[in-house]
């Protein structure tokens, strides 16, 4: 553990903390993407698994089943208890096309060609890409509530960190890279970048999420 | 030198 993991994980763990307090003080899901929700729920089952067969550590362990526990939490309040702010029709992203490539690109890159280890993959690949269908919906509708530009960011700001994380650890664990995780990290930090240009140009100083029509 | 694999990440 490094302070840069440390951090992106805190990040992670706040955007979470961010999205449920914005469903829950709005009453509202409108604006998220029950899509991008979903995608995590089953990257989140996929990669943790291992909870059965590995120990890592009590933050390792507890940090698993929050993600796992709260993405589910989140599914339901979307589905269940606010559904009628729910809006399907603005969620359109054909997620198939994230799915079918990933499940290809996993059966073709892993560390070993098993059940679990191909599910990690895939989980890995698709966490890449989960957070299209939201950048998708927001692209559609051009704006964005304040807070759900937070949470956004602290997604992207976790994703960011570990980037600093991969490359000091490369330099203090005798230059040793994990090719999956770093090539789809870098993907996944990469489709932040758009956003992150709008939301510190404009949110940051205090204007109204919107794109340019 | 060489690939690891980091399965202690979150």
């Amino acid at each position: 553990m490094n302070l840069f993991r440390l951090l992106g994980d805190l990040s992670h763990l706040a955007s979470i903390f961010i999205l449920l307090h914005k469903i829950q003080t709005t009453r509202s899901c409108r604006g998220i993407s029950f899509k991008t929700q979903a995608l995590y729920v089953t990257v989140f089952v996929a990669r943790y698994l291992d909870l059965f067969y590995r120990y890592v550590s009590l933050y390792n362990s507890v940090m698993k089943l929050f993600f796992i526990a709260s993405s589910v939490y989140i599914l339901y309040l979307m589905k269940y208890k606010y559904r009628p702010t729910n809006d399907p029709s603005i969620d359109t992203f054909r997620i198939e096309y994230l799915l079918g490539p990933c499940v290809l690109l996993s059966l073709i890159f892993n560390y070993k060609f098993s059940v679990t280890e191909v599910l990690w993959s895939f989980s890995i690949f698709l966490e890449s890409v989960a957070i299209l269908p939201q950048l998708f919906m927001l692209q559609r509708t051009g704006e964005a509530e304040t807070i759900t530009t937070h949470y956004l960011a602290a997604l992207g700001v976790y994703r960011a960190l570990y980037i600093p994380n991969w490359i000091y650890r490369y330099i203090t664990e005798d230059g040793v890279v994990d090719p999956i995780a770093v090539t789809a990290g870098l993907v996944q930090t990469g489709l932040y970048i758009d956003f992150f240009y709008v939301y510190f140009t404009k949110v940051l100083q205090g204007q109204k999420f919107e794109l340019p029509a | 030198m060489g690939w690891d694999i980091w399965k202690d990440e979150l």
